[in-house]
């Protein structure tokens, strides 16, 4: 039994690599073995993760380039139960080189059936687009998580993405739904915070997590080690938060 | 005496559109004639302003796809002497559609030519990317600027900007140049803000500007009565710093 997730938001800052690194570590955490894809070109996932960009191994690129196969660019980290397909440079290109392929938008979907049944979960972190990379992880998907920083512009791009899903639903992934929306970056002290949190409960229910993630420095200190927050700093906020989203994941889909 | 600045950084979340934004609304305070032009698929500058992305009024969408002149789609602003030009959805299948024309990367900057000496300053405000819409947006600038939230990842993603930046000026516009690099959201309570600051400070020196801007709940809360700070709370620090930075600018540009 085997989930691939996309962890998507065109609205760029909300959360989505620190989301995707910390529910995986934590996921991983529990025995289930993780997969994380890290599709953007930014490759912070990549670098939360502690993997340097230099090292010569095979990365997303060449795996949508058709040069390497997706168990061939796989790495482990210093999470046990956790691996990696690594970002590259070469990704900011490969948006305009996919354009005149056949089927442009499910080479990742193609290439990940070779591996899909020997993780728990598969996590895809998308760049901050709604471009053929981010197409490439929908179709590919069945579900998607998408974090939502508590702010007014992160609200106001929800509808663009909800409108997004549902057209790929349409014509290319008739399985694809959206799994859970995580409110990220709460600030208790901040009215705005509470606002923005009670508009999206409003509008999607309950496919909004319990779980919040608090702003929590440790988050935004974590990733300059290289480590996710439980071996950063496993008392902080930060931590426990992922660590009871992981739990709401595993309760959702029914834990073995 | 005009100039055209892009507001620009693939990171996404860093406050391209609070700088955008503010900065303009700061800069017409003082008399100078501001156009704003909102190229992010997103249109948060647009909706920032108050602009209701359903007028049926021309937008960037139509200039790109050769339909409207510039002048045919400025639209006034709550503030004298701010123009903009609104974004629309329609910018999301921009990027495809503009692969396959002539001089793709140089539609903007044409366009442009009919209204850049009726500005004092031009700004456009770009996505969180590094495609063809931000291609054109640093084609048609003479400078650009770089805001930088003060965390790890913001910081990480400074290295492919500017060599990006440096890959257009040999290629496509030899003058182009840093024209600032502004630091946002910066928590004096926090080390890793200092941390980040200073790291930038040492590599890009006066490249930064002296003017820091806090993180301040009112640049969160404007953005949703669609006013920029100084006209939804004039006495907050998010005001006092964005006309601090208009300042800066004005003098780095000698003011007439
Ligand atoms: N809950 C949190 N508390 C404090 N800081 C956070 C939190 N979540 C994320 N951050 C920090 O905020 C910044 C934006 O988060 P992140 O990079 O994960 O967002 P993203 O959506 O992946 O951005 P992009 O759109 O560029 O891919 C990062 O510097 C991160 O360290
Ligand atoms: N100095 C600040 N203090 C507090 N909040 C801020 C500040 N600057 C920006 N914000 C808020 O942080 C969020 C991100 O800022 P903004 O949308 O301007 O960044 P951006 O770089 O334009 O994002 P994108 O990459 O999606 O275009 C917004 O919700 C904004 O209101
Ligand atoms: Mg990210
Ligand atoms: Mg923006």
């Amino acid at each position: 039994m085997s989930k691939i997730v996309a962890i998507a938001n065109q609205k760029g800052g909300v959360g989505k690599t620190t989301t995707a690194v910390n529910l995986a570590a934590s996921l991983a955490l529990s025995g289930e073995r993780i997969l994380l894809l890290d599709i953007d070109p930014q490759g912070n996932s990549t670098s939360g993760l502690g993997i340097s960009r230099d090292s010569p191994v095979h990365t997303l690129y060449e795996i949508l380039a058709g040069n390497s196969s997706v168990s061939d660019a796989i790495l482990d980290t210093s999470v046990d139960h956790l691996s990696i397909v690594s970002s590259s440079i070469d990704l900011l290109g490969a948006e305009i080189e996919l354009i005149a392929r056949e089927e442009r938008e499910s080479i990742l979907s193609s290439a990940l059936s070779e591996i899909r049944d020997s993780y728990r979960y598969i996590f895809i972190d998308c760049p901050p687009s709604l471009g053929l990379l981010t197409l490439n992880a929908l179709v590919a998907a069945e579900s998607v998580i998408v974090p939502v920083q508590c702010e007014y512009y992160a609200l106001e791009g929800l509808g663009l993405l909800t409108q997004t899903i549902r057209l790929i639903r349409r014509s290319f992934n008739p399985g694809l739904d959206i799994e859970g929306i995580v409110l990220t970056m709460f600030d208790t002290r901040n009215s705005l915070s509470h606002q923005v949190a009670s508009e999206i409960r409003k509008h999607f229910g309950d496919k909004v997590y319990q779980t919040v993630i608090p702003r929590n420095v440790a988050l935004g200190e974590a990733p300059s080690h290289g480590k996710p927050i439980f071996l950063y700093d496993i008392r902080s906020r930060g931590a426990e938060s992922y660590l009871s989203l992981a739990k709401e994941i595993l309760h959702e889909n029914g834990v073995r």
